[in-house]
């Protein structure tokens, strides 16, 4: 009904306007006054045309500034697997991974732990910016101990947990370790064996979306040949 | 002369404005 109005307002105003061009008479008899009516009565076609333009050019410009504001992300996990690539031990995978996770999803906590048979031992462990001396000391059995390491290594996929205080025992631990709210949890996967999970955690309360998971799995993938080969 | 004016004033005001609501119509889909 209300695109209807545009249709019929035109052909009322097409069939008036071929009237006036045979007849060569003015409007009730008065050629200003009238055009000041169909002025008025042109207006909303006008502004409507005009509004549309502008979200038009509003909507390019949004979609610009998108399109620049991956190419970067699309750099950085470039030149992050460049750098992969030529790291030789597993200590600098880790550094460089760490580094990315706690970056691109600005948390304050990131940790890789590595998986030997059914224990997790902590590799690097990095809390503000800065790596934290006792990854080591973060040993979780995976069959004893319910964690967040152990489901992203038995499933073979990411998970996050809003709140690390109502989760099992190992990440309660951590969690006050670090004074973590919230945490996601990423497997390093090389063929069929879970090498290692990469961990993130944040201070305050964070719920982690799809996006941000798809981001920490991309991370855990591409780093999971360079640990693999080391 | 008023032929002129009514030409010049109303029906093409009249046919533009009829063209702008058709193609707004368009645009609506």
């Amino acid at each position: 009904p209300l695109a209807s109005i545009f249709v019929c307002v035109g052909a009322a105003m097409a069939i008036v306007g071929v009237l006036v061009l045979l007849h060569r008479e003015p409007l009730a008899g008065n050629a200003w006054v009238s055009l000041a009516a169909v002025s008025l009565a042109v207006l909303p076609a006008v502004l409507f045309l005009v509004r549309r333009g502008d979200r038009n050019a509003a909507r390019r410009g949004h979609i610009g500034e998108e399109e620049t504001g991956a190419q970067p992300r699309r750099e950085r996990m470039a030149t992050l697997a460049g750098e992969l690539a030529r790291a030789q031990d597993g200590e600098s995978i880790a550094e460089l991974l760490l580094a990315a996770a706690t970056e691109g999803l600005e948390v304050e906590f990131a940790s890789l732990a590595l998986i030997e048979g059914t224990t997790a031992t902590g590799l690097a462990a990095r809390l503000d910016g800065r790596s934290l001396p006792w990854p080591g000391e973060l040993q979780v059995d995976l069959e004893r101990q319910p964690s967040g390491i152990a489901t992203a290594v038995f499933e073979v996929a990411p998970l996050a947990v809003y709140d690390l205080a109502s989760s099992p025992a190992g990440d309660r631990e951590l969690a006050e370790a670090i004074g973590a709210r919230s945490g996601a949890w990423a497997p390093l996967v090389a063929g069929e064996t879970v090498l290692a999970v990469l961990a993130v955690a944040t201070r305050g309360q964070r719920a982690f979306p799809a996006e941000d998971l798809a981001l920490l799995q991309e991370l855990a993938s591409g780093a999971a040949p360079a640990l693999e080969r080391t | 002369s008023s032929e002129s004016q009514a030409i010049l004033l109303n029906a093409i005001p009249l046919l533009v404005g009829a063209a702008l609501y058709l193609l707004s119509a368009g645009v609506l889909g």
